[in-house]
Parts: structure tokens; sequence; C-alpha cells
């Protein structure tokens, strides 16, 4: 379903050049839950974003489905990823002043959906990661660990076929994080949705099956896990 | 140093009002390191915002130092903070087309601080949070872990009186987290720096001697931890 081969991505050149990522290898077969470690630097989000479709690579290949993503034009890229794809982001990315219900919509209105149909799925969305109550609020009258659900459900809402998520429960405490994590766990397995997580925490990576470990961006280690 | 007395936030009114804080009751002394901990939501940026002079509870009073900052003026608090505060924001607050180095060196500007010697430290802090090299990159050019660490050196540069610190290591791998707390807690225990830190994970509040726990805008128990 999502393969990288040689995937290099170098910004500036020279002696100053920065080599994000330094040939990386990984396949991720359909239904999978994978857990992507790492440290800080190592060339995690860049991957991430090669993988949704926002980003492309400096050399090397990105294939989604078998299509080869990088003779994609940027409009056709874009359709790939609205149609397949939920994303929550390293820095929630959530318009500011908009209300989390109209942020959780966005990405059915994209799809072309009626208002009434929109506005059920997105507060059933923001229930789910318990956000009932908040749902007009701002970004800025939520907490770090409310914007960062909202995110979540943004990236649930439709359902994909792929939910990216880069570190998606760094504001969350404990129990909420479990909470998140049980749904995420629940999406995997009652709807095959394939989940690739990016996270530090070995407690959150544990709901994973395979755990990819990048290092000066390339992959250090790839390693099924036992089930949590 | 710092106390905070049935401290209340209210936002809105009527039915739909969300009271933030609740009545908190807490004081702090010099040279302590506490964690605040708590689920999402439960009112912890919300009070730091108050400890770190950037917003006034709805009723309640903030005092510190003994001075009772309510009464203040709006430039009174903005002195008084720059003078005696570090914060690290839960969102980082980075200035986006700004350059690490011109990051953290902010705070040296305020306090009318020549050129050279605001070069020379603010390239020392970045140094010290393992961001050499990444001095000159804006905030886009850098990792979510790095652009935490910027603003963890802009709030350490100043060697202020009390570093506020909400959720420092949440986009951190856990050897890059334990370097940044080894480093906190030397600033604790050599120069008297008192830390007040906002965390969900029980190995970074270790690092602390005191651990309040919030709930629900309120403070649901405050206890001194055995040093890790
Ligand atoms: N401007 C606002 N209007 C309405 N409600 C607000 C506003 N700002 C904050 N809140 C609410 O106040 C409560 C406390 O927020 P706060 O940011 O202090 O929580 P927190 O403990 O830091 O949470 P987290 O761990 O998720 O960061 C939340 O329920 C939030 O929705
Ligand atoms: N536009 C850019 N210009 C220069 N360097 C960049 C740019 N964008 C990213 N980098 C560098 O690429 C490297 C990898 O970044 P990436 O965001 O993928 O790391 P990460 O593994 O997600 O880190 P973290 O755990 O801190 O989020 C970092 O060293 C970063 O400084
Ligand atoms: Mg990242
Ligand atoms: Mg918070």
């Amino acid at each position: 379903l999502v393969e990288l081969r040689e995937a290099t991505k170098v910004y500036g050149s020279g002696p100053a050049a920065v080599h994000a990522l330094a040939g990386v290898n990984l396949a991720i077969g359909e239904g999978e839950f994978v857990a992507i470690m790492g440290p800080s630097g190592s060339g995690k989000s860049t991957a991430m974003n090669i993988i949704g479709c926002l980003d492309t690579p400096t050399a090397g290949e990105y294939r989604f489905k078998g299509i080869a993503v990088g003779q994609l034009s940027r409009n056709q890229r874009t359709l790939l990823r609205r149609h397949f794809l939920g994303f929550v982001f390293q820095g929630f990315n959530l318009l500011a002043r908009t209300t989390a219900v109209e942020n959780v919509e966005l990405p059915l209105i994209y799809r072309g959906m009626a208002p009434a149909e929109r506005r059920r799925l997105a507060l059933g969305a923001l229930r789910r990661v318990g956000l009932e109550g908040r749902e007009h609020h701002t970004s800025s009258e939520l907490s770090g660990g409310q914007q960062q659900r909202v995110a979540i459900a943004r990236a649930i809402v439709t359902d994909p076929a792929v939910l990216l998520a880069d570190e998606p429960t760094g504001n969350l405490d404990t129990k909420t994080s479990r909470e998140i994590m049980e749904l995420v766990a629940t999406l995997n397995r009652d709807q095959g949705i394939t989940v690739i997580m990016v996270t530090h925490e070995t407690d959150i990576a544990a709901y994973a099956r395979r755990a990819i470990r990048f290092l000066d961006g390339r992959v250090e280690s790839d390693v099924p896990r036992r089930e949590a």
C-alpha cells in the first residue's frame, strides 16, 4: 500500500546541506498498525509528509497503491490525499479562528458532502475523542490537549484508508492518551484502517504491531512487536 | 514567591460558562522544582498563564514576591515578566520567519543587551539544548522537537528567577527529553532557578520534588516527591 524506495530529502546544498532523509526503504501493507520512532531530527515527520503526499523526495521513489506519486501533478496528489488519507500533524495545523466542528468538517467539504450529513459526522467524531460540549470553541478557546483531539477527529472523520498520525498524544494525559489509542486500535481492527503513527512514547507504540526506528535519516530497525 | 489564592477563571457567562479555574490555591517557594499534572482541560495552562503574568484571574488573587499582580498595570506586568520569568509555551510560540538564534535573543533585546553579548548568550543556550548547527534555521526548517528546544533555550537564556515550562518534552524522544531535564535540574540545583513544569509524563515529573495535581479547575492533590 505504502512504499518508500531509497527516499532521500536534502535541504540546501553544498557543505551546509541537510540530509533530512538519506535513503529510506520501507513497505507497509493494508491494515497494518505501525509505530515510527527515533530521535528528534531523525526524519520521521519528513517521511510522514512524503507518505501523506504533502512533499516529494529529492531522490528515490514513493509508491502509494503501486502508483508512482512523484509522477503525479500537484492536483492529482491533492486528490489522492483527500480520497485516501487522514493526517494528524505534529503541530495540529488547525484553522485558528474556526470552531472545532468547522475544522472537523473540512475534509467532508472537500468530498462534496451535504451540510446536514457533514455536521452529523463531524459531531460524531468530536464525541468519539471526548470533546462533546467543545464543538463551537475556536482553537484559542481550547486547551493544548483539546486542540490535539480536534486534529485527531478531523483525521478520522472521513474513515480514511490510511491514518497518518505524527505524535498524536504528545499533549494528552495518560488516561486521555489511552482512550485515543483504544479508538485508533478499534478503527484499525474493525474498519481495517491502516495506521502509521510517529511517537516517542513506548506505551503508545505498544498499541502498534510493528516498530520502525529512524536514525539520521535512515531506517535503523524494522521489527514486529508482540501485541500489547 | 508564587502564590495563587482562590484563583478563578471563567470564560463566557450563563449556562455555557466554562470554569477553567474554580478556586485554585497554591504557594511555591524560591528554589522549588514543582511538577503540575492532571487531565487535559483541567486548567494547568490557564494557571501557568496567570502565574506567568500573561493573564489575570476573574476572581481570587495572584501574588508574585508578595506583589498583588492584579493591581499592576499591563505595562508593569510586562516589566515584571521580562525581568523574572522564562516561559516555555505549550505551543512553543516561536516567531515563524525568524531564525532560532534570533528567537532566543528576543528576551535579551528586551533587556537592552548589546548585540555581541546577546549573540554569545543565545548561541550558548542553543548549544546547551543540543541545537548547534541549527542556529540559522527558521521554524519551518526545524523538526517539532527542535522547535521545542528553541523555545526552551529562549526561556533559559536570561537565567530567569522562575522558569515556567508547559509540556516542555511533549515532542522529544526519550534520550533528548532526559538531556533537557538534566539541564533543567542543573539550573534548579546550581543556580537556584525556581522551576514550575506542566507535564503528563511520570518520568519527566520524577525530576521535580513536588507534584501538584489538577482536576476540573482545582488542585486535587499537592504532595512532595521522593527525589528520583
Ligand atoms: N477562551 C476560552 N473560552 C472558553 N473556554 C476556554 C478558553 N480558554 C480555555 N478554555 C477552557 O478552559 C479549560 C482549561 O484549559 P487549559 O488550557 O488550562 O487546560 P490544560 O489543563 O492546560 O489542558 P491540556 O492538558 O489539554 O493542555 C479547558 O476546558 C478549555 O476548553
Ligand atoms: N526546510 C528545511 N531546511 C533545512 N533543514 C530542514 C528543513 N526541514 C527539516 N529540516 C531538517 O530535517 C531534519 C529532519 O526533520 P524531521 O522534522 O523529519 O525530524 P523528526 O524526526 O520529525 O523530529 P522530531 O522528533 O523532533 O519531530 C531535521 O534535522 C531538520 O532540522
Ligand atoms: Mg517530527
Ligand atoms: Mg495545557
